[in-house]
């Protein structure tokens, strides 16, 4: 189209990502029809792409580059190195000097912006939205939720569920320029290609073959066939020789360009090339810090977490504040070590992760973060050339005298108790013996004081037939 | 398993080849 729109929205529709269904298929599904349109058998292909944010690409001819380069590959050169399970052509080029038109983005890559022409455009942003229609400039260079993949095509097929044909022809056509070569764009027959999207937010490519005014479909017929698909939005990109259908690297599709020997036909060299590929990652390289296995990241360091392995965790503790996060682990701080940066450096050990030893004079202890020798501490420290044990040899020391000491003390308390009970088991038995069996008689006077004679007399007369 | 060098003698293009059409 002649008209540039810098800045602003445009008509356009935006079909947000359906919700992921983790296990399941990916896989593109390739249907193969021969249909009649108008009388004429059609052949061609259909095929349905489920999450197309990781299986979907736009591509550069012949590979990254290949527009600034204004190379131009044919299909299968450029889809094979990229591994395209399915590939068609895809946006317009200029053929006299290969040059890329339209906006491109690939693989998150803006490869090139036609600074805001209005002409039919296809991307899918960074979140998985679908967006299909007209854009301007601003909204190409987005960085918010930019374009991961963007290609540009000439009319606008099927907007939300209707053709939009006549629509497009306004907007892309400038009406002071003769019509009649576009009017016959949209109304000829010939080889054509178209990609969209379905309900179910699945990706579309369409492929028919056909000849220009020989064989094929018009755009007409295409957007209807689409319809029947429950196509919900799309747009026609390149077709006449262009058109191209490669399937496992391989051409499956009969191209209408002739071969140098006009027996055969050839396949078109052609610029950019719409790939559907085994599931990506996001990003491909799982953030550098893991594989991606059918679409999803395996982290190859047990710290680096996310579906891209872009998140360092080192648990819960995060380095208890005391170190960095790295991939190997915490990465301590001056004067914390342990796998959590939880414990303070040993004496004698200083630094990052208590690497160095200290460097103090008379081997003393020194700050745990710098390293320095504190005065304070040189005057506390031991010589050791005077053999005087150091700080842990005199903890030894004081150890054996505490437990030499200690042993010395049990030893007297036995003594002390083994001589206590002697003496109070020889007092016992000594006192037994009076009491039972042996015993002596000691006179009352001893024990009550002199008893007067007289009593003594008679007392010793009457019954004291004991006497000693 | 090259198919040779096509002639790109179909073509079906939206905007006449002749005329750089000037910016609105």
């Amino acid at each position: 189209d002649c008209a540039r729109v810098r800045a602003g929205s445009r008509e356009q529709e935006s079909w947000p990502p359906p919700p992921a269904t983790p296990g399941a298929s990916h896989r593109a599904a390739v249907r193969t029809f021969v249909s009649h349109f108008g009388g004429r058998a059609v052949a061609g292909h259909l095929t349905r792409v489920a999450a197309p944010l990781r299986t979907f690409s736009v591509l550069e001819p012949g590979g990254p580059g290949g527009c600034a380069q204004k190379r131009r590959a044919t299909v299968e050169d450029t889809a094979v190195p990229a591994g395209c399970l399915i590939a068609q052509n895809g946006g317009f080029f200029r053929m006299g000097t290969g040059e890329c038109l339209g906006n491109v983005v690939s693989d998150g890559r803006l490869v090139s912006s036609s600074g805001g022409l209005q002409n039919a455009q296809f991307g899918i942003r960074r979140d998985g939205t679908l967006v299909t229609g007209y854009l301007s400039e601003e909204e190409v260079l987005d960085t918010v939720n930019p374009f991961v993949q963007l290609l540009s095509g000439v009319v606008w097929l099927i907007r939300n569920g209707s053709v939009y044909i006549n629509e497009s022809q306004a907007t892309e056509c400038d009406e002071t320029q003769e019509t009649g070569s576009f009017s016959k764009f949209v109304n000829v027959i010939s080889a054509r290609t178209a990609v969209g999207h379905d309900r179910k937010g699945q990706l579309v490519l369409f492929h028919a073959d056909g000849q220009t005014e020989q064989r094929g479909i018009n755009l007409w017929e295409m957007a209807e066939f689409l319809l029947r698909q429950d196509v919900v939005n799309a747009i026609n990109l390149d077709g006449g020789g262009s058109a191209t259908f490669v399937r496992n690297g391989t051409l499956a599709n009969y191209p209408s360009d002739h071969c140098q020997d006009n027996m055969w036909r050839c396949p078109r060299r052609v610029s950019t090339v719409v790939c559907v590929h085994e599931p990506r990652c996001q990003p491909p390289n799982c953030s550098g810090h893991g594989t991606c296995v059918d679409g999803h990241c395996e982290c190859t360091s047990r710290f680096w977490r996310g579906a891209a392995c872009s998140e360092l965790d080192c648990g819960p503790s995060n380095c208890s504040q005391h170190g960095l996060c790295t991939e190997t682990g915490c990465r301590c701080d001056a004067g914390w070590t342990g796998s959590n940066c939880s414990e303070e450096c040993p004496l004698g050990w200083y630094g990052p992760g208590c690497q160095r030893p200290c460097q103090c004079e008379h081997q003393c202890p020194c700050d745990p973060q710098t390293g320095n020798c504190s005065i304070s501490q040189v005057k506390q420290c031991l010589r050791p050339t005077e053999a005087t044990p150091r700080a842990g040899e005199l903890a030894f020391f004081t150890r054996t005298t505490w437990l030499a000491l200690t042993l010395i003390l049990v030893f007297l308390l036995l003594i002390s108790t083994v001589v206590n009970v002697t003496l109070i088991l020889g007092s016992k038995a000594e006192r037994n013996r009076h009491l039972s069996g042996d015993y002596v008689y000691h006179p009352l006077q001893d024990m009550n004081g002199e008893l007067l004679a007289a009593e003594k007399e008679q007392t010793e007369d009457t019954c004291n037939p004991f006497r000693d | 398993l090259g198919s040779g060098v096509s002639r790109d003698d179909d073509l079906l293009l939206p905007y006449p080849l002749a005329r750089t059409r000037p910016s609105r």
